[in-house]
């Protein structure tokens, strides 16, 4: 199984359209490997992105250093995807 | 699980588990419910669809699929629940006993197979087809962005490599184009709801287009009816209005193309939640989002029985 350890989900929130630009150009940097769970849409729409752990450092600068508001959905995709695991497996032993 | 009774709903299960909780259901209830085989995946896999039916020939009926995007878990969970519910409650809801006594229920919990399995075998997050595209390294294409509506224009991506890839041409992938052949040889489809998650909307088409639908107004109303039945038993707010304007442009998607085919009361669900744990919503969650889910579907299916058309 693909693993997702340091994987972050990020909620932006892009205040105007020229913000939502932005997103999108993120979008198109294949090498950032990003996995948009909520596309960008439009100002005031959230935007959740799951952002790889070599990636997170860029993508936090970015965001940053162009004023767009952001928190941190999920922490550890992996650490959830193994209590997920983990509910499954004690199902199937009860 | 030896019977549905025993089957546990409160928890995520494989494909397999899924295809033998199927049999089961066909095998204890085999005067309503029937599986029929609509085709086979890319990689070969069988897609199913649960018909619950109680006679007549080729009557109207309601189309609900789950799944379709395979990472979005709760959905086939609650595909899953849906079909137990509905073997259970007939005869004795009278909302749904009318339903069923004039109209049959095709229910198609997994969608997308290939990926379905993927997300089991090898990658938790995968969302689109299995297929290979020719002259690119990326798999996969979004069935949601292949259906033959708006296909090409704005609003999905010709790039193979993006999770939103409308594929080559419409219908090119097959979990679709069985869809697709299997609602224009019945003919009689009068209500198409697909279901996925996450965000908490309920959308009607159309999403290739900013030109309101036709019936616009009366989807509208209903969509309203329906959330408000949802909420009724938890409190879960849903957003309700055309794809265009309460998300985003996205052509190729299923409900366009069904509302096109003349099926009038065609919906998109996003289940929950709103943005906490989003496609890993926990398995504690499936059963009282199942339940409210139910509540919009009975509302849309009971207006369907009532507004012929």
């Amino acid at each position: 199984n693909k693993n997702f350890v340091g994987h972050q989900v990020l909620r932006i929130f892009a205040a105007d359209e020229a913000q939502v630009q932005k997103v999108k150009e993120l979008e198109d940097l294949e090498h950032l490997q990003l996995d948009f769970w909520r596309d960008p849409a439009g100002a005031g729409i959230p935007i959740d992105v799951r952002v790889p752990f070599l990636s997170i450092q860029s993508v936090k600068v970015f965001l940053e250093s162009h004023g767009i508001s952001y928190e941190i959905m999920i922490e550890d995709v992996q650490s959830l995807l193994e209590e997920e695991q983990k509910q499954m497996s004690a199902f199937k032993t009860r | 699980a030896r019977s549905t009774d025993t089957f546990s709903y409160a928890t995520y299960h494989t494909l397999d588990e899924i295809y033998e909780f199927t049999d089961l259901l066909v095998a204890e209830h085999p005067q309503l419910v029937s599986k029929i085989q609509i085709g086979n995946t890319f990689e070969g896999r069988p897609i199913y669809v649960l018909k619950f039916s109680t006679g007549g020939n080729n009557r109207p009926a309601i189309w609900i699929d789950t799944g379709i995007h395979s990472r979005e878990w709760v959905t086939q969970a609650s595909g899953i629940w849906f079909a137990k519910k509905i073997t259970e409650d007939y005869g004795q809801d009278p909302v749904l006993t009318a339903i069923l006594d004039s109209m049959d229920i095709l229910l198609e919990i997994v969608t997308n197979p290939d990926g379905f399995a993927y997300t089991h075998s090898t990658n938790r997050m995968w969302r689109k087809t299995r297929s290979r595209t020719q002259g690119s390294l990326c798999i996969g294409v979004d069935p949601n962005r292949n259906w033959d509506a708006g296909f090409g224009e704005p609003g999905a991506s010709s790039n193979p490599c993006s999770e939103t890839y409308r594929g080559k041409f419409a219908n090119s992938e097959v979990e679709v184009k069985s869809i697709v052949d299997f609602v224009q040889n019945h003919g009689n489809i009068k209500a198409f709801i697909s279901i996925h998650s996450y965000s908490q909307l309920l959308l009607y088409p159309y999403g290739y287009t900013s030109v309101p639908a036709p019936n616009h107004k009366e989807l509208d109303e209903l969509a309203k009816s329906a959330v408000t039945a949802l909420a009724s038993l938890y409190g879960t707010k849903y957003t309700y209005g055309s794809i265009i304007d309460t998300i985003y442009q996205a052509s190729g998607n299923t409900v366009d193309w069904t509302y096109n085919q003349g099926i009038k009361y065609s919906f998109t669900f996003e289940l929950r939640d709103t943005g906490r744990y989003g496609f890993l919503l926990p398995a504690s969650q499936i059963i009282p989002t199942a339940k409210e889910t139910w509540l919009a579907l009975l509302t849309i299916m009971e207006y369907t029985l009532n507004h012929p058309y």
